[in-house]
């Protein structure tokens, strides 16, 4: 009877995992956090789910409707990257920080439709001491062109501008088109990440740093990174059927 | 020549049933965010002479029930399979715990037919 057990236990295993790869999984996942699901899936989620089985049917299963870019799905990536602390920091610069997606999870059979980073802040702000007198922040976004060093984590030289933008109000939330650049992460180049940077502008170093120009970003809260892909076994074989 | 059959009901069509799937009935709810189990279903029932438009039929699957009708020994009645199914999206974790949403298709049977 054992071995019978360990057959029927084999089959059983053997049966999940083709039934995982029919959904498009090469195992079972075994998340070892259960982190908060972003508020733009659950948004997408429910309105799919109540959509009605006609229009479901009748819409284009392989587009991502809320983006209007192909694909059948959506990830978050959370970031893994660290503040970059200087011993002492810049004139200006009020936050530095090393920005990682792991995209390695995406399968070859997916096609890269769309990437947006998400820079979040708890509440809209202001910097002060006064928009009014020309002064804000900065945010630059550049592309890292070299890993970073274990002890020496600023400054990086060669990098490649990707996003610069002045601020006068700080939103909850910032959103950057990054498509170009994941796409070519998973073509052309190896991930290094990015790194952003938010200065001070305008003013000189002692308002930035002394009298709380760099406060208005105290709200900071996290990055990540939205990525729409389309399997290309799964929308294709569909499109085919149609 | 047509053997004696019993009786068609009309409970005895082919037609959609109602399957609930709980995804932690099969171990999945430890990765599986949302939703926990939603409705399937999937088909049952008979395929009789002569088939009528109501069960989705083939012209194939209404000759091969002709057929059938004289020959039942040798010839099978047409199967009672899904013909119009919808997707679903599911929510869940990936191994490296990034929250994915990915839209499924054909996982749940709206119509059933004889084919």
């Amino acid at each position: 009877s054992a071995a019978l057990a360990t057959q029927l236990s084999l089959q059983e295993s053997l049966q999940e995992s083709l039934l995982l790869k029919s959904l498009g999984l090469s195992t079972k996942p075994s998340p070892k956090t259960h982190a908060p699901v972003p508020s733009v899936l659950w948004r997408i989620f429910q309105r799919r789910k109540t959509l009605p089985a006609l229009s479901k049917d009748l819409g284009d299963a392989c587009r991502v409707e809320e983006f209007n870019v192909p694909g059948n799905i959506i990830r978050v990536f959370a970031d893994q990257g660290h503040f970059i602390h200087h011993g002492q920091p810049p004139r200006l610069l009020c936050l530095q920080k090393r920005l990682y997606f792991n995209l390695s999870v995406l399968e070859e059979g997916e096609r890269l439709t769309m990437a947006q980073l998400e820079i979040k802040f708890s509440h809209n702000s202001y910097p002060s001491p006064s928009p009014s007198q020309g002064q804000g922040l900065e945010l630059r976004l550049y592309r890292s062109s070299r890993l970073p060093l274990r002890g020496t984590p600023a400054p990086e030289r060669g990098q490649k501008l990707l996003v610069e933008r002045s601020f006068v109000q700080l939103h909850k939330s910032l959103v950057f088109d990054l498509s170009g650049v994941a796409k070519d992460w998973r073509t052309h180049s190896r991930n290094l990440g990015l790194i952003l940077e938010i200065a001070w502008s305008g003013g000189d170093g002692a308002s930035a740093l002394g009298s709380g120009g760099c406060t208005s970003i105290s709200s900071f809260l996290d990055t990540s990174l939205l990525v729409v892909t389309l399997s290309q076994q799964q929308c294709g074989a569909s499109r085919r059927r149609r | 020549r047509s053997a004696q059959a019993p009786p068609v009901t009309l409970s005895s069509l082919c037609k959609p049933r109602q399957l609930y799937i709980s995804f932690s009935d099969v171990g999945w709810e430890n990765w599986i965010i949302a939703p926990q189990g939603y409705m399937a279903n999937y088909c049952l029932g008979e395929c009789p002479f002569p088939l009528t438009a109501e069960l989705n039929s083939t012209n194939h699957a209404i000759l091969q029930t002709m057929v059938h009708s004289l020959d039942p020994e040798g010839t099978p009645q047409p199967c009672c399979v899904p013909v119009r199914l919808s997707p679903i999206s599911i929510l869940y974790y990936d191994n490296s715990d990034n929250v994915v949403l990915r839209h499924y298709e054909d996982m749940v049977v709206d119509e059933c037919g004889c084919r």
